[in-house]
């Protein structure tokens, strides 16, 4: 996956993902490409959640699945969530949920009831930073004001870093894929510095939701795991999002 | 670069979206959150059940290729669907709700919304 906040020079915010899933689950040599991606694709729909006929928030999802992985509360916040791999992972908190052990938060629910119950930014960085989860996992939240960006990093039972933006020494983005961010990625999976680069090449006077369409676009940040993008204006209250592909040559992940 | 990792300069003018990098729209549903959680998923479910069957057989094959037995499925469809009583309300109502209308199994449905907890397996 790959996430970013971003915000421009007049001091509107966007917030934008990747969602690449289904590693190693199966290969499908005839069109060489992943198989679960495939099969999730024609799932994707956009969800408006309503209450009293108004809108609550509206999110990204794959029918049958109940949480949230791309969200957002119109005018409010927006949020993603990228995956974080940790030996003390989700596995470990599937063996104490069945022990008994149910003081942990199950990752997709807690960000749906982050959307659904938060009424600002800032209680919705406390409830992802401090809520006791089952697995490890990387919350990107915007906001709605000038410097509301933060990317959140999660382990299961506290918040190691809440790397947010900061205008005043440059840094008009965050950006994350599955790596925590003070440490260098995975040689073999270094999505970030490309996408990285383009970010600086566009620069924050042209950064807009078309640019950063894409910045998504380019490969390997765009790659054969990549189901769809989202591109999220919290001030306008739109999400849009597509289904994607990657043709050859393209990375595996 | 025609050798992994396959970088390519920032591309350009790519919006709005179309060509071979773009597969398709995604399209738009309500769901009502002043109706029951067991119902408020069944007409985007209904709408997408052979879809969702479709990745469920999917993961069952690739489950059967490492575990011929089909001892794996058969621990997700009697070990998972007695945790969904476990799950906090709404989410345990809305997963029997989308077992109902799809008619895939709720242990199945269950290990399809923890997948990222078990992923890291």
């Amino acid at each position: 996956c790959t996430s970013l906040v971003a915000e421009d020079k007049a001091g509107k915010l966007y917030h934008a993902r990747n969602l690449d899933f289904g590693l190693f689950l199966g290969w499908d040599i005839k069109n060489n490409s992943w198989m679960v991606p495939e099969y999730l694709k024609p799932l994707t729909v956009n969800l408006d959640f309503q209450r009293n006929n108004r809108t609550v928030f509206k999110s990204t999802n794959f029918a049958g699945y109940v949480g949230v992985l791309t969200g957002m509360k119109p005018g409010t916040f927006t949020l993603t969530m990228n995956e974080r791999f940790s030996i003390d992972g989700g596995y470990i908190g599937i063996i104490e949920w069945i022990l008994g052990k149910r003081s942990g938060v199950w990752m997709s629910f807690l960000t749906r009831s982050v959307l659904e119950n938060a009424t600002s930014y800032t209680q919705a960085k406390d409830q992802l930073a401090n809520t006791e989860m089952l697995a490890p996992a990387y919350f990107i939240l915007g906001g709605n004001q000038s410097g509301e960006g933060c990317v959140i990093t999660r382990s299961r039972t506290a918040c190691l870093d809440i790397w947010e933006l900061d205008l005043k020494r440059g840094r008009w983005y965050v950006l994350e894929t599955n790596y925590d961010h003070w440490k260098v990625p995975l040689f073999l999976d270094d999505r970030r510095t490309p996408a990285m680069k383009c970010m600086n090449l566009t620069t924050q006077a042209k950064i807009s939701l078309e640019s950063i369409y894409d910045i998504l676009s380019t490969k390997p940040v765009l790659n054969k795991l990549t189901t769809y993008t989202s591109l999220m204006d919290v001030s306008a209250g739109t999400i849009e999002s597509y289904q994607r592909n990657c043709p050859d040559p393209c990375m595996p992940w | 670069q025609f050798v992994p990792p396959y970088t390519e300069d920032c591309r350009k003018g790519m919006y709005p979206p179309t060509g071979p990098t773009f597969k398709g729209s995604v399209p738009w549903y309500k769901i009502n959150l002043d109706s029951a959680p067991r119902k408020r998923w069944n007409q985007l479910i209904n709408d997408k059940k052979v879809e969702l069957t479709n990745l469920i057989q999917v993961i069952k094959d690739l489950a059967i290729d490492f575990f011929p037995s089909g001892k794996l499925i058969e621990l997700v469809d009697k070990g998972l669907a007695p945790l969904v009583d476990t799950l906090p309300s709404p989410f345990d109502e809305e997963l029997k709700g989308i077992a109902d209308v799809s008619g895939v199994p709720l242990g199945e449905i269950m290990l399809f919304n923890i997948f990222y907890e078990v992923f890291t397996v």
